[in-house]
């Protein structure tokens, strides 16, 4: 569940 | 950041304005003077009819697409926010799936023009006609009203940065594990925007975007209806093609 999201906010920002 | 004192410093209001500013200009999709120049560029009849012609999980899955990248915006957006990454990772979901599509929609004021009534989608502009192959007119209309009553606001950059993170920044979201927090974060967000609407000399705008927030509530629900009605049409459209990430905070 939410995997993408997931994935997207523990990318850093860059 | 939970232990500022409170009332905050105008140091860190300032602070923090400048950082939601800073955080929605590098976040944006269009620049506004990219927006500008290209405000004359409609599409052609043509153009417009091969849209219409587009059957309707065609055009779903167009728009579930466009909207999907919009929303990788706002999460950007949403991360750079202070305070936001300190959240734990069921809050910050939790503010996503039910923020950032009235984030999309406010931010969609950008990209429209009031003297035609037309929004930027695909490269141009086009009116509510080009949307009509999705077939819910209703809900097209919604959302372009709100574009305008928004436009009306004629909200400068840094108040529609402020106004988007007070927007995504919501205690009473259902669901949220740490409230305490978000409250606080809340309450820091609103002093920044009084602060910024005391020293533009237009206090009068608080109470005007507060009322917009059951709006853009009213028109999130609308879209989830929709796709409802859609993916009881299309269920293998939506279960197939639909971006992932549309599927996973709207279904």
């Amino acid at each position: 569940k939410h995997k993408i999201l997931h994935r997207l906010l523990q990318n850093s920002t860059s | 950041y939970p232990y500022c004192p409170y009332p905050p410093s105008l140091l860190h209001i300032e602070e923090l304005c400048d950082s939601i500013v800073r955080s929605h200009r590098d976040t944006s999709q269009f620049r506004l003077e990219e927006l500008q120049a290209l405000r004359w560029k409609l599409f052609s009849r043509e153009e417009i009819h091969a849209y219409q012609s587009k059957s309707v999980d065609e055009m779903w899955q167009h728009c579930a697409v466009r909207l999907t990248e919009a929303v990788q915006y706002v999460v950007e957006f949403a991360k750079r926010i202070p305070g936001f990454r300190g959240l734990g990772q069921n809050d910050q979901i939790t503010l996503l799936k039910t923020g950032s599509m009235e984030v999309v929609l406010v931010r969609m004021s950008r990209c429209f023009n009031t003297e035609n009534s037309t929004v930027f989608f695909d490269g141009k502009f086009g009116s509510t006609e080009l949307f009509k192959s999705l077939g819910c007119g209703d809900l097209m209309v919604a959302v372009f009203d709100f574009a305008h009553s928004m436009c009306a606001l004629r909200l400068t950059e840094q108040q529609m940065a402020l106004f988007c993170s007070l927007v995504l920044i919501n205690p009473d979201r259902p669901c949220l594990e740490d409230r305490g927090r978000v409250h606080r974060m809340r309450r820091d967000l609103e002093v920044c925007l009084s602060h910024m609407l005391h020293r533009d000399n237009q206090e009068s705008l608080q109470h005007k975007l507060y009322q917009k927030v059951s709006v853009l509530q009213s028109l999130c629900s609308l879209h989830v209806e929709k796709l409802h009605w859609f993916s009881q049409r299309y269920p293998l459209t939506v279960h197939s093609v639909f971006p992932p990430l549309y599927k996973e905070l709207f279904t």
